[in-house]
């Protein structure tokens, strides 16, 4: 899930 | 989506067009690297290949056609465009791309969140676009006469670098779960290379004269 949010970001 | 983060999308979008309108406007695209260009390229594409499946916002989709489609333009430009190709500075431009490409692949392979094709390319375009740059940094040291554009193109893509660490320390304090090793150790890497070109920059505009790196 931590990979998750980061791959919101561009 | 704090404040950093938008800032950081719209200067690296301006990166981008500053470099764009400068190829348009003066049919020129001398000082540019077209390999540090095309290693952006194949960032934006290795990362956003989820652009089909993956759908976040409009926000972050839109982006992510224009950084292809704006990046697309400038390799064209530099490649197609028959004025614009022949001012490219092919004989100073000869930095290897597979000595960026291939550490960045294995280490895409070793040290990633988990091992699966979209991960491990989505992995290998955050460790490319921390050295990216470096040919076009090469180019400039060795052409030392750096055009305005140029310059603000490769100080706009650092500021854009540096918005990106103030917003991952605004995520880390407000949200709870937030956290990204590989992403922020390359993003220092990352932004660490433009420290040197800033500073001269930065005594460049003080000086209000041209930009001019030492050899």
């Amino acid at each position: 899930a931590a990979g998750e949010e980061v791959k919101d970001e561009l | 989506m704090n404040i950093f983060r938008v800032s950081a999308d719209i200067l690296h979008l301006l990166s981008i067009l500053v470099l764009l309108l400068k190829i348009h406007a003066t049919k020129s695209c001398a000082g540019i690297s077209l390999k540090t260009q095309e290693l952006y390229l194949a960032v934006f594409v290795t990362r956003y290949l989820d652009l089909f499946w993956n759908f976040h916002s409009l926000y972050n989709s839109v982006f992510k056609v224009v950084y292809i489609a704006t990046s697309s333009m400038i390799i064209w430009y530099m490649k197609r465009h028959r004025g614009v190709k022949q001012t490219y500075d092919k004989d100073h431009d000869t930095f290897r791309y597979l000595f960026l490409i291939v550490p960045c692949a294995v280490l895409a392979l070793i040290v990633n969140g988990r091992f699966s094709l979209f991960e491990i390319l989505w992995t290998f375009s955050i460790y490319l676009e921390a050295v990216a740059i470096l040919p076009q940094l090469v180019l400039l040291q060795r052409t030392k006469n750096v055009d305005n554009l140029t310059g603000n193109y490769v100080f706009l893509l650092g500021l854009y670098r540096a918005f990106y660490i103030l917003n991952w320390i605004y995520r880390y304090a407000t949200e709870p779960h937030y956290s990204a090793w590989i992403v922020w150790l390359s993003g220092l890497v990352q932004t660490g290379l433009y420290l040197d070109f800033f500073y001269y920059y930065l005594q460049a505009w003080k000086q209000s004269k041209k930009l001019q790196l030492p050899s």
